[in-house]
């Protein structure tokens, strides 16, 4: 039977915490005409050894989880975004033009150790 | 907090902060592609971010740039009949030298499309101003005219592809003095109300509301659809 591994406490694991960008507390909302802000989010937590097989991690986040054992002095893997998505944008530039883009990997949506 | 300003800015493809006097009115095909994206990147949906599904071109930068011409008011007006002529002139300058243009497409607002007040039958001549407008000259030199239509009033929006004049005004700035539009009333001579064309003229003027919507495709955003992106 797997020895059960220590239980870090989850929510220092490796995890999206959720982060609303707000335009009009940047003042940007006297020119962005939608959307008014956006959950960009962000990662953060460990991504200890024993957990980097379920942590949504690479094969690579796994090796150098296991290097930090072997030797603290390499970085452990580090919490990173791992599945993202696009915004758009409404906006007026400074000749009154209206102006639509789209700009990817805006959003995160997932997180994991890589 | 002004240095990131400064970095998000010119991420946005911006040198400084906007600062617009008033809001611009958003068209509703502009609304509906912010939208429908919004919605598939809220379902999870992924779409190609340099394809406008509703417009049916490649592109990931729209602009809807404002009229920034103004109306002639000539005294003898060349025909009788002739109701307004304006200069139209889109201010191309955002548009940086990477992008590609993949459409430009006039909006002319005659008005709006309400049936209570019927207007006459007009025509609508549009061409390209070839020669700089000379002061004191009453109406610039038309050049090259590439619309003539006619329209019942009131007809809401219309739109002319201004594809090929656009690329050439963005690869020749110098080349862009706008295009010259001339309404004029046709006669009939069974017209049911004789329209009062000073009046009809002078709603015209109110009512006309002219724009340029242009997609444009960034190719170091945009990598060809053929080829996987890395």
């Amino acid at each position: 039977a797997a020895i059960p591994a220590p239980n870090a406490p989850c929510k220092n694991l490796c995890h999206r915490h959720q982060l609303f960008i707000n335009f009009r507390d940047l003042g940007w909302h006297k020119w962005i005409i939608a959307p008014k802000g956006f959950m960009a989010n962000y990662c953060h937590g460990d991504c200890p050894f024993s957990l980097t097989t379920s942590l949504n991690s690479s094969n690579y986040a796994f090796m150098q989880a296991m290097m930090h054992v072997v030797d603290p002095a390499i970085p452990q893997a580090v919490c990173i975004p791992t599945k993202l998505s696009p915004i758009s944008m409404l906006y007026q530039d400074n000749d009154d033009n209206v102006i639509l883009r789209h700009y990817e990997d805006m959003v995160v949506d997932e997180c994991g150790c890589g | 907090f002004q240095f990131q300003e400064r970095v998000f800015l010119q991420f946005l493809g911006l040198d400084k902060v906007p600062s617009p006097q008033k809001f611009q009115p958003v068209p509703y095909i502009l609304k509906k592609i912010f939208h429908d994206q919004e919605a598939a990147a809220t379902t999870g949906v992924s779409r190609d971010l340099c394809y406008v599904k509703e417009l049916g071109v490649r592109g990931n930068i729209l602009r809807l740039l404002p009229d920034q011409g103004f109306f002639f008011y000539s005294k003898n007006l060349p025909q009788v009949s002739s109701c307004l002529q304006k200069l139209l002139y889109f201010n191309l300058s955002s548009v940086k030298d990477k992008e590609q243009l993949t459409m430009a497409q006039l909006g002319l607002d005659l008005g709006p499309n309400t049936y209570y007040n019927l207007g006459p039958e007009l025509e609508l001549v549009l061409s390209l101003v070839q020669e700089p407008h000379v002061w004191g000259q009453s109406i610039p030199k038309p050049g090259k005219m590439f619309v003539l239509q006619s329209v019942l009033w009131p007809q809401g929006v219309l739109h002319f592809n201004l594809l090929d004049v656009a690329r050439d005004w963005s690869n020749n700035p110098q080349k862009n003095l706008g295009l010259f539009l001339e309404i004029l009333v046709k006669e009939h001579r069974d017209s049911v109300a004789n329209f009062q064309l000073g009046d009809t003229c002078a709603r015209l003027r109110c009512t006309l509301h002219a724009s340029l919507l242009i997609v444009t495709l960034n190719p170091k955003q945009c990598y060809h659809s053929s080829r996987e992106r890395r």
